[in-house]
């Protein structure tokens, strides 16, 4: 049996509308640890990563190991039948064929219950290795958010690049160009305002912005944006995941292929 | 786009 129960439901609702446009189908894996998702996107430029602790769960019961295949746009649609106050339970019986959901209003007596079915998906796990990066950037999420749909409007690329203590991206297009520039900030009166910046080795990197407009989907999740790049490897867009206290429930990190140069 | 890497370039299948 497989029960998890979390107050601020949410969470889920934003997890799910920041990688439902990503992924079509992916296996939630749940284990005595959390819930976890790998997925790449349809086109294999993209993977998506989430975790969700155990412990972030106000309760959870999972006594062996279930992988639950799904399609990611069905259970958005039925997670918008939740109140962004109602606490979302999730129930998977062993070897059962659908999970059920379960909302709850809070101070009201209703609850709703609605069913999903599994499906047996072929998922490809890839093992992503730990490295260190050559550069470290954590930034206000709205204001990534900004930047990749402000570069939209320029062109389909970003060239990321970061030396010293700034860093800067830039597109260019049939229109013209543009670029913004980020400084550290020096000032950590409002942590989820500074703009945070480590360096090994100075890097310049393009990337799709489609992708990264994707990723910016998650923003609702966390206030900061953690973005690691090495030269030739993906670059990593995180955002943790924390509850109303503060607590830290687990992530979503984004991978990203490369543009190569035209 | 012959300019776009793909992921699975990248990390290897478990």
């Amino acid at each position: 049996m497989f029960e998890a129960k979390l107050i601020q439901g949410a969470i889920l609702k934003k997890i799910l509308d920041a990688i439902k446009d990503l992924v079509n189908e992916a296996s939630w894996d749940c284990s005595s640890q959390g819930m976890s998702l790998q997925a790449m996107d349809t086109s294999h430029v993209s993977l998506v990563a989430v975790q969700m602790k155990a412990d972030g769960f106000d309760k959870y019961r999972c006594d062996r190991s279930v992988t639950l295949g799904m399609n990611l746009s069905s259970l958005s649609k039925i997670l918008k039948c939740a109140g962004n106050d109602d606490t979302i339970t999730l129930k998977a019986p062993d070897d059962g064929d659908k999970i059920t959901l379960v909302f709850e209003a809070k101070n009201e007596s209703e609850t709703s219950e609605y069913e999903v079915k599994l499906m047996n998906l072929d998922s490809e796990y890839l093992g992503i290795p730990d490295t260190p990066y050559s550069v470290n950037v954590k930034m206000p999420s709205h204001k990534f958010q900004r930047i990749c749909r402000d570069l939209q409007q320029i062109g389909d690329a970003v060239t990321i690049s970061c030396a010293k203590d700034s860093i800067r991206f830039a597109a260019k297009g049939d229109l013209g160009s543009g670029t913004v520039n980020l400084c550290q900030t020096a000032s950590a009166d409002k942590p989820e305002d500074s703009v945070s910046i480590s360096m090994q080795e100075p890097i310049i990197q393009s990337f799709a912005l489609k992708y990264l407009n994707h990723f910016a989907k998650a923003t609702p999740l966390s206030p900061q944006v953690s973005l690691s790049l090495s030269p030739d490897v993906p670059l990593v867009v995180e955002y943790s995941i924390t509850d109303d206290d503060g607590s830290d429930f687990g992530y979503i990190r984004y991978y990203l292929a490369p543009k190569i140069d035209e | 786009d012959k300019y776009q890497l793909k992921i699975d370039q990248f990390f290897k299948k478990m």
